[in-house]
């Protein structure tokens, strides 16, 4: 038996809007940790990790670890039929091949249940491992999103270089080049709004913008992001969850052939 | 030209 009741349901709504256009069927695995998920594009370019920690639900209950495989596409359907408001309940019987999701007004004059049904979905776990990265940029993830956004519009790849002069994100096309340099801002009032850049050494990477942009879906969910770089990594762009998690992006660079 | 590394040329299976 499984019962996971989110009040904040506006949070799985956004989730699935950052995941669905890069997955399109994943696994949800419950536990006593959490609802998480891990997944790759069908490029094996990109993997995405998501948790929601078991302490930010109102109600958590999961009496044993249990796998879902979801099609994203018709899960995303259903969560666009709840409210913004909604207090979200997952709710699935040990063995049952569907899960329903329940919708609850603010004000508990309108509950709604939407079952879905579950697929197999053949899917390895990967393990990725802890590791030291060679820099760590936080910045506001609208800014992210806006760099991502202007220089797709001029080349497909970005090259993302960051020395102790700043991070430059970096891109070339047929119709010319851009650079944009965002140096280290930590004067402002709201943490959330300033750059800060933790450089172990300097690292230079190349990245396909649509992948970016695509991991830029997040935003909503969060006022920062944070990028890690590391020359023998795929980079990581992490979203935190307030109070419940986290999504992470990872995307394998690109090199000279 | 540029190639494209994958998820898994990093990642190993759990």
């Amino acid at each position: 038996m499984l019962e996971l009741r989110l009040v904040q349901g506006s949070l799985l709504k956004k989730v699935l809007e950052s995941v669905k256009d890069l997955v399109t069927d994943a696994n949800f695995d419950c536990s006593a940790t959490g609802f998480s998920l891990q997944a790759m594009d069908s490029s094996h370019v990109a993997l995405v990790a998501l948790l929601l920690r078991s302490e930010g639900f109102e109600h958590y209950r999961c009496d044993r670890n249990l796998s879902m495989g979801m099609n994203l596409n018709n899960m995303s359907k259903m969560l666009k039929c709840a409210g913004n408001d909604d207090i979200i309940t997952i709710k699935a019987d040990d063995g049952s091949d569907t899960v329903t999701f329940m919708f609850e007004s603010p004000t508990q004059d309108k509950i709604a249940d939407f079952e879905m049904k579950l697929m197999d979905i053949d899917s390895e776990h990967l393990g990725i491992p802890e590791a030291e990265y060679h820099a760590i940029v936080r910045m506001p993830s609208a800014e992210f999103a806006r760099i991502c956004k202007d220089l797709s519009s001029i080349g497909d790849t970005v090259v993302i270089s960051v020395t102790k002069e700043g991070v430059k994100f970096s891109t070339r096309g047929d119709i010319g080049t851009a650079n944009i340099v965002c140096r280290q801002n930590t004067s402002v009032d709201k943490p959330e709004e300033s750059t800060i850049i933790e450089m172990n050494e300097p690292v230079s990477l190349t990245f396909a913008l649509r992948y970016m942009n695509s991991f830029t879906k997040a935003t909503p969910l969060a006022n920062s992001v944070t990028i890690s770089l590391s020359s023998e990594l795929p980079v990581v762009v992490e979203y935190k969850i307030a109070e419940m998690g986290y999504i992470r992006f990872y995307l394998a660079p690109k090199i000279e052939d | 030209s540029c190639l494209q590394r994958k998820i898994l040329d990093y990642f190993g299976e759990n």
